[in-house]
C-alpha cells in the first residue's frame, strides 16, 4: 500500500494537534451513574440534539435512497420501539432518555445504538 | 480503524486510536456524509459514581454503549470493527426470534468498563461472553507486558495475540482485518502503521509519536472522526477531531 500522494511518509511534529489534519479539540462532560438512568444523558443531548438530528436524517436520507418509499424509515419509527424492553437495563432505559430530551423518535436512537450489528448486514 | 497499545522502556503503556467510520453512507464534496455527521457528535464522557471517576470514554452523543475507554490506573480499552460471514445479521435474527443469549457489542464495552476492576477479568469477559457480532477488542492493562489483540467471533475468542517484549513484540496493532492473515491490499492500513512504529522504535514511543503514527495516510483517511490518546498509569484520555486534507485515501 504505497500510493503517493495517498499515502505518505511516517509524519513528525504533528502533536499538539495543530493544521489542516485537526478539526477542534473534543468537550468534556459528565454521567452521573447515581442518576436514574434515563436522566444520566441530560446535559450531554442537550447541547448536542441538533447534531444528532442531523446525522440521523443522514441515515434517514440513505434509507430513502435504498427503498424510496420511505417504508424502511416506517418500519424503524414503528417498529424499533417494541424492541427497546428486550435490550439489557439500564441501556433500554439511557436510549429512552436520549430519546427523550433530543425529541428523536425512539426507534430512531434505538437504530443508532445497535448501528454495529445492523451494518454488518 | 487503527487501535494500538505500546510499552514504552519504561514499562508505561500507550493506547491510541483513530474511530474511522461512515463507509459507503454517502460521498459528497471528497467526503462521507456520514463521517461528517458524526464528527460534531463526539464527546469525552466521564463517568463518576459517588462523585469519584470510575471510567471515562470518548463517544458520539447518543449512543450509550463504548468503543473507547479508559479506566484510570486498571485498563483501556478500545473495539473495532470485524466483518465475517457469521455476522451480526444471524446475531440480529437469533434476537428476534427470541434467543437472547447473545448481548449488544456496545453493551458489552459498557458493562465491562463500568464493572469490571482488572485487566484480567476485562479480558475474560471480552473473550467469553457470547456476541450478536463479530468484533476485534484491544485491551491494555496497566503492567508490564499487559495488552492483547482480542479476536471475537460470534462464540468465541481466536488467536489471541498479547505483547511479549521478551520476543520484541513491544506493541500491538490492529485495524479491520484477523492477524494471522494479510489484510485486504486494498485496504492495507496495517503495513504503513507498523512501518510508523518500527521507525518509531520502543525508546523514542510517546504518545506524541504514537499521534505521529495516526497521523500518517492512510492510516489517517477520509473515514477518521477521531483520534483517542490514552495512558492508564496517569488515568489520561485526550482526542481530537481530525480531517484528511486531499488528496487522501477514501478509506
Amino acid at each position: 500500500q504505497y500510493v503517493p500522494p495517498y499515502t505518505e511518509d511516517c509524519r513528525t511534529g504533528m502533536y499538539p494537534p495543530e493544521g489542516p489534519t485537526f478539526k477542534g479539540e473534543v468537550p468534556w462532560y459528565t454521567v452521573d451513574l447515581d442518576l436514574p438512568p434515563s436522566k444520566r444523558w441530560t446535559d450531554v443531548i442537550t447541547d448536542k440534539k441538533n447534531n444528532m438530528e442531523a446525522m440521523i436524517q443522514a441515515i434517514k436520507d440513505l434509507a430513502d435512497a435504498f427503498v424510496p418509499s420511505g417504508k424502511l424509515t416506517d418500519l424503524v419509527d414503528r417498529d424499533l420501539p417494541l424492541m427497546v424492553d428486550t435490550l439489557p437495563y439500564p441501556f433500554n432505559e439511557e436510549i429512552k432518555g436520549v430519546a427523550a430530551t433530543s425529541g428523536v423518535p425512539l426507534g430512531e436512537v434505538i437504530l443508532f445504538n445497535i448501528f454495529y450489528e445492523v451494518f454488518t448486514v | 480503524c487503527t487501535s494500538l497499545v505500546a510499552e514504552d522502556p519504561a514499562g508505561n503503556l500507550i493506547h491510541a486510536r483513530n474511530l474511522d467510520f461512515g463507509l459507503f453512507m454517502g460521498w459528497k464534496n471528497k467526503s462521507w456524509v456520514m463521517t461528517e455527521k458524526l464528527k460534531p457528535l463526539v464527546v469525552n464522557v466521564d463517568f463518576r459514581r459517588n462523585n469519584r471517576t470510575v471510567f471515562k470514554s470518548t463517544n458520539f452523543a447518543g449512543y450509550v454503549g463504548m468503543l473507547t475507554g479508559l479506566r484510570p490506573q486498571m485498563f483501556t480499552l478500545t473495539m473495532n470493527e470485524r466483518f465475517t460471514l457469521d455476522g451480526g445479521y444471524i446475531g440480529i435474527l437469533e434476537w428476534i426470534l427470541g434467543k437472547r443469549n447473545g448481548i449488544w457489542m456496545s453493551f458489552l464495552t459498557r458493562s465491562v468498563l463500568e464493572n469490571a476492576t482488572s485487566y484480567a477479568e476485562a479480558k475474560k469477559q471480552l473473550s467469553d461472553t457470547k456476541l450478536l457480532a463479530p468484533a476485534y477488542f484491544i485491551l491494555g492493562g496497566n503492567q508490564t507486558g499487559e495488552a492483547c489483540i482480542i479476536t471475537r467471533s460470534r462464540t468465541q475468542s481466536i488467536h489471541p495475540l498479547e505483547l511479549d517484549i521478551q520476543q520484541g513484540r513491544w506493541y500491538v496493532l490492529e485495524t479491520n482485518y484477523d492477524h494471522w492473515k494479510p489484510p485486504l491490499f486494498l485496504d492495507d492500513r496495517r503495513t504503513p502503521a507498523m512501518k510508523c512504529m518500527n521507525q518509531t522504535t520502543q525508546s523514542n514511543i510517546s504518545v506524541k509519536t504514537v499521534y505521529d503514527v495516526l497521523s500518517t495516510k492512510p492510516v489517517l483517511n477520509k473515514l477518521t472522526t477521531y483520534t483517542t490518546l490514552m495512558e492508564v498509569a496517569s488515568g489520561k484520555l485526550e482526542s481530537f477531531i481530525r480531517d484528511c486534507p486531499n488528496p487522501c485515501m477514501p478509506w
